[in-house]
């Protein structure tokens, strides 16, 4: 039988940024990422979910050693295009898990949060792709994460 | 010299669902996505980015097939968690540059939203993985991103 999930993977070395309410319309999206590959900084996650009162919030991961730089500027932008703030933080990790035999499987993500949630661990930030599902959440929650999910999915 | 990006995307059959100021708490992404497992429903993009005063909103992708049925079932459970709302669209596309040689290269997403942009084409919604970066867009508009892009990253 196909195993669903082949993997568990988790990547402490990562920071996360957020800028807050940037206004929704064409080139905002372009602006903010050409700033950051200006300064040869390598962007990992971009997440960027439903809109609300014309705004959105853009969040993203880079590497911990990155982060400062890119926090400088996202700032810069963020006053740039008149968005509320930015947010950051470099105390989390990037739980995944990969298979193949994920894509169709309509409950490997629930399984995969239910997981994390037996474990009273809070999802801060989701991205999926057909052979990856990732889940930010706390740095200190990592292990215990890595742990449950390895079990869950007969993979120890 | 190693082509950044091998192809472009684009699917029409698919519609987007947000269930709106969701509890930030463990166990909800768990609950809204197992209720729609058991429904038999797949899941394609799923995104959670940054929370706010400890709500967050879940958007995610189906087909557009699954799509009234997906909507009745995120009602219910944003029903039952006392989320704010639900928000729903068929109008949409998702298109896709895909690559092996994106992966650590700071450029490439900024040049997909650059291309966007100067068609006028305003991005939903943003998901990324190492090999495949995904903007949701106006379905009307898939077309015009469609060519913008295979021009761009020298596809044509
Ligand atoms: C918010 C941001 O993604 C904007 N919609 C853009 O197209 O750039
Ligand atoms: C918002 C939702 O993802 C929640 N944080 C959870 O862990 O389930």
């Amino acid at each position: 039988k196909e195993r669903l999930v082949s993997g568990v993977t988790c990547d402490l070395n990562t920071a996360k940024i957020a800028i807050l309410e940037v206004p929704d319309r064409p080139g905002i999206a372009y602006k903010i990422f050409s700033a950051l590959a200006k300064a040869n900084i390598n962007v990992d996650m971009i997440i960027q979910s439903i809109m609300r009162d014309n705004v959105n919030d853009i969040s993203f991961t880079i590497s911990e050693s990155d982060a400062d730089l890119a926090l400088e500027i996202t700032k810069g932008v963020a006053d740039e295009i008149g968005a509320k703030g930015v947010k950051f933080s470099k105390d989390v990790a990037k739980v995944s898990i990969v298979g193949a035999g994920m894509v169709n499987n309509p409950g490997v993500a629930a399984t995969m949060f239910e997981t994390l949630a037996e474990e009273g661990i809070n999802i801060q930030m989701i991205t999926t792709s057909e052979i990856k599902i990732s889940c930010l959440i706390d740095a200190s929650s990592a292990i215990k994460a890595v742990k449950a999910l390895h079990k869950k999915f007969n993979l120890s």
